[in-house]
């Protein structure tokens, strides 16, 4: 019996929309310490994992492990039928055939309740390993997301390079070219507005300016994201949950 | 010019 009651549904509903535009079909795994899930893109070129622990849940019990198999797509829809203040209850019996949705409205004693049926969905979980990173960078997600959509309208490519003291974007297409460039600096009085950058080696990719443009929605998740960048892995960017990440690992393009 | 890598390239099981 899976019971997952966030204090909120919009948290959850952020979570979704976060990571909605680039998966569709997604197993949520339920156990006792919380709920995680995996997806690939179609293109194979961006992986999302998500971890909401149960520490994120007003109140959390899952007895057995279960497995979620959703279209994020029939998911969003009755996510959008709650209120963002309402608390949300998952409920799932052992082996569901369906998820309840239970919307709960405690001022005005208003209950909604919805039932999603579930799927079989043929996906592998993937161990990922820890990986080497070369540079580590920390930033407002707001800045971030501001940069990668002004400078993808530039072109479909997007270059990130990493110096010891500067964090450049760079974009060069048909219609002109363009940069940001920012330097770390801390921000005693607001430390989310800060940018930290911790560099072993210096690093320059080009990544899709499309898959970009997807992993910035999960920028309603935090007021911060991690960017952790290698030439040798696929580049990770994090919003940290109260418990839990939204993680995207995107391949960057390469030279022939 | 660059070409998109896909993640099989690091992630064997992809």
């Amino acid at each position: 019996m899976l019971e997952a009651k966030f204090e909120q549904a919009s948290l959850f509903k952020r979570i979704i929309d976060g990571f909605k535009d680039c998966v569709q079909l997604v197993n949520f795994q339920c156990k006792e310490d919380g709920i995680i899930a995996q997806a690939v893109d179609d293109s194979r070129v961006l992986l999302v994992s998500l971890e909401i622990g149960k520490d994120a849940f007003q109140e959390f019990r899952c007895d057995h492990p279960i497995t979620l198999g959703m279209d994020l797509n029939s998911l969003s829809k009755i996510l959008r039928c709650g209120n963002n203040t309402d608390s949300l209850t998952l409920i799932a019996d052992d082996t569901p055939d369906s998820l309840l949705l239970l919307f709960e409205d405690t001022k005005r004693e208003r209950i909604s309740e919805y039932s999603l049926k579930l799927m079989d969905i043929d996906a592998d979980f993937l161990k990922i390993e820890e990986l080497q990173y070369d540079t580590t960078i920390m930033m407002p997600s707001a800045d971030f997301s501001k940069t990668v959509r002004d400078l993808s309208q530039l072109s479909d490519s997007l270059n990130i390079l990493v110096t010891k003291e500067t964090i450049k974007f760079v974009t060069d297409g048909d219609i002109g070219s363009g940069s940001v460039i920012m330097k770390p600096f801390i921000d005693m009085e607001n430390p989310d507005e800060s940018i930290k950058l911790e560099m072993e080696q210096p690093v320059d990719l080009t990544f899709g300016s499309k898959y970009l443009l997807d992993i910035v929605k999960g920028s309603a998740l935090s007021n911060k994201i991690g960017i952790r960048l290698s030439s040798e892995a696929p580049a990770l960017f994090q919003f940290d949950l109260t418990s839990g990440f939204l993680q995207f690992f995107l391949a960057p393009k390469f030279s022939d | 010019r660059k070409q998109q890598a896909t993640l099989g390239r690091f992630f064997s099981s992809i």
